[in-house]
C-alpha cells in the first residue's frame, strides 16, 4: 500500500448534551503538510469504473483519493500550483473525472479544471477563466457560472463542458447592477439561477434566454447573506440563507441559516424559520452546506452544529477533536456522509 | 408564514417574469 494512506480512526468524544447522529466512519490524514482548504465527494472513473473518491485541497496541492474497501483512502493523484494558492473546490454535478479549483489569494483570480485517468495519459489542468472572478458554482447539466470583471464591466458567464473537460460553449447572462456574491441554483425550474448580490439582494436568472428576471430585496437585519439552496413551490420562491455577519446576542439566540420565502412575483418575502443554536451554545457561522434538508455549519466556537431544515432542531453537534477546531465542512456529493476538515490537514468522514 | 403578507402568488411566475423581462 502506498505510504500515502488513511488510518481507521476512534470515535471522537461527544459530549452527552451533543451525541447527534454523526458516527464517525473514516478518517483521512492528509500528510501534505501545507494548509488545508477544502474538502469534496466527486465521482471518478477509474479503471473503467465510477468510483467515490474524496477531494482535498491544501493551498498549493490537490489530491484525489480513491476509497478502498474497508473505508480507507488512496492518494491516486495530486495537481501542483506554484504561483497562485487554491481558494475552493468547485464540484460540477453530472459530470465525473473533472473536477474545478478556484484559486487567488482573497479574490478568486483563476477557475481551472482538472483531469486525470487511471491509465495516466490524461493528467492536466485546463483554465477556464481568469481576472478578478467574485463568484463561481458548478451547475446542473455539466455547466459552470462565474461572475468577473468590476461594477461597471461586471460578467456572468455560464460555461458548458465539453468531455475532455474544454469548454464547449459560452452563454453570457444579464448583470445586475451590483456586486453578486453567490449563486444557487433554484429546485424545481431547472433553467432559473439565483443570486445574492453585495445589497442584499436576490436576483433570478433565466438561464436560456440569459434574461435578468427580477431583482429583490430581503430582510437588512442581517447583511452579507449568502444563499446555499432555493426551491420553488406553490409560487413562491424559498431560500436558505446563512448570516457570516450575524450579532451572537439576538434575542432569538444565534441565527446560524435562516429560511425565507419570497413571492417572485411581488419581491415581498417573509422569514420562515431561524436556525440557531441550542441555548448555552455560543458561536456565529463561519462557513457550512447545505444538502436537501440538511445544513452543516463551522462556528466561531470550532465545533461543527448540523440542523435538519425540516424540523428546524440543531441535529448534532461535533465539537473540536483532540483539542484542533473544525475549519471546514461539506456534504458528500456521492452519499449521505459529512466531510469535516481541521487545520492540521486531517478529514474526518462522518455518517449521518 | 402569511400567505397574505406576500401578495398576489402566481405558480408559472418563472414563466411570468420571462415574458415580462428585457430580452
Amino acid at each position: 500500500r502506498p505510504l500515502e494512506q488513511t488510518e481507521i480512526a476512534d470515535l471522537p468524544a461527544c459530549d452527552s448534551l451533543s451525541p447527534g447522529n454523526l458516527q464517525l466512519v473514516s478518517k483521512l490524514k492528509n500528510p501534505s503538510g501545507s494548509c488545508p482548504v477544502d474538502v469534496s465527494a466527486v465521482w471518478w472513473e477509474i479503471a473503467g469504473l465510477k468510483t467515490p473518491c474524496i477531494i482535498t485541497a491544501c493551498e498549493y496541492v490537490v489530491s484525489l483519493w480513491k476509497a478502498l474497501d474497508t473505508w480507507q483512502w488512496e492518494k491516486i493523484n495530486s495537481w501542483h500550483f506554484t504561483e497562485v494558492p487554491v481558494l475552493q473546490i468547485v464540484p460540477v454535478p453530472d459530470v465525473s473525472s473533472l473536477v474545478c479549483v478556484a484559486l487567488g489569494n482573497l479574490e478568486i483570480r483563476e477557475i481551472r479544471a482538472l483531469l486525470y485517468s487511471s491509465d495516466g495519459a490524461h493528467e492536466k489542468q485546463v483554465l477556464l477563466g481568469s481576472g478578478n472572478i467574485k463568484a463561481v458554482l458548478g451547475l446542473t447539466k455539466r455547466r459552470l457560472v462565474s461572475s468577473s470583471g468590476t461594477l461597471c464591466d461586471q460578467q456572468v458567464e455560464v460555461m458548458t463542458f465539453a468531455e475532455d473537460g474544454g469548454s464547449k460553449g459560452r452563454q453570457l447572462l444579464m448583470p445586475p447592477e451590483e456586486t453578486i456574491l453567490t449563486f444557487a441554483e433554484v429546485q424545481g425550474l431547472q433553467e432559473a439561477l439565483l443570486g445574492t448580490t453585495i445589497m442584499n439582494n436576490i436576483v433570478i436568472w433565466n438561464l436560456n434566454s440569459g434574461q435578468l428576471l427580477t431583482k429583490m430585496h430581503i430582510d437588512d437585519s442581517y447583511q452579507a447573506s449568502v444563499c446555499h439552496k432555493a426551491y420553488s413551490d406553490m409560487g413562491l420562491l424559498f431560500v436558505v440563507l446563512s448570516h457570516p455577519c450575524a450579532k451572537e446576542s439576538e434575542p432569538l439566540g444565534s441565527p446560524v441559516f435562516q429560511l425565507i420565502a419570497i413571492n417572485p412575483m411581488t419581491s415581498l418575502s417573509a422569514g420562515v424559520m431561524l436556525y440557531c443554536l441550542p441555548q448555552g451554545q455560543a458561536g456565529r457561522f463561519l462557513e457550512g452546506d447545505v444538502k436537501e434538508n440538511l445544513a452543516a455549519a463551522v462556528l466561531t466556537s470550532g465545533k461543527i452544529a448540523v440542523w435538519d431544515l425540516l424540523l428546524g432542531h440543531c441535529m448534532a453537534l461535533l465539537p473540536p477533536v483532540s483539542d484542533q477546531s473544525w475549519s471546514f465542512v461539506k456534504w458528500s456529493g456521492t452519499d449521505s456522509h459529512l466531510l469535516a476538515g481541521q487545520k492540521d490537514g486531517n478529514i474526518f468522514v462522518y455518517r449521518y | 408564514c402569511n400567505e397574505a403578507d406576500l401578495g398576489p402568488i402566481s405558480l408559472n411566475w418563472f414563466k411570468e417574469l420571462s415574458s415580462e423581462a428585457q430580452p
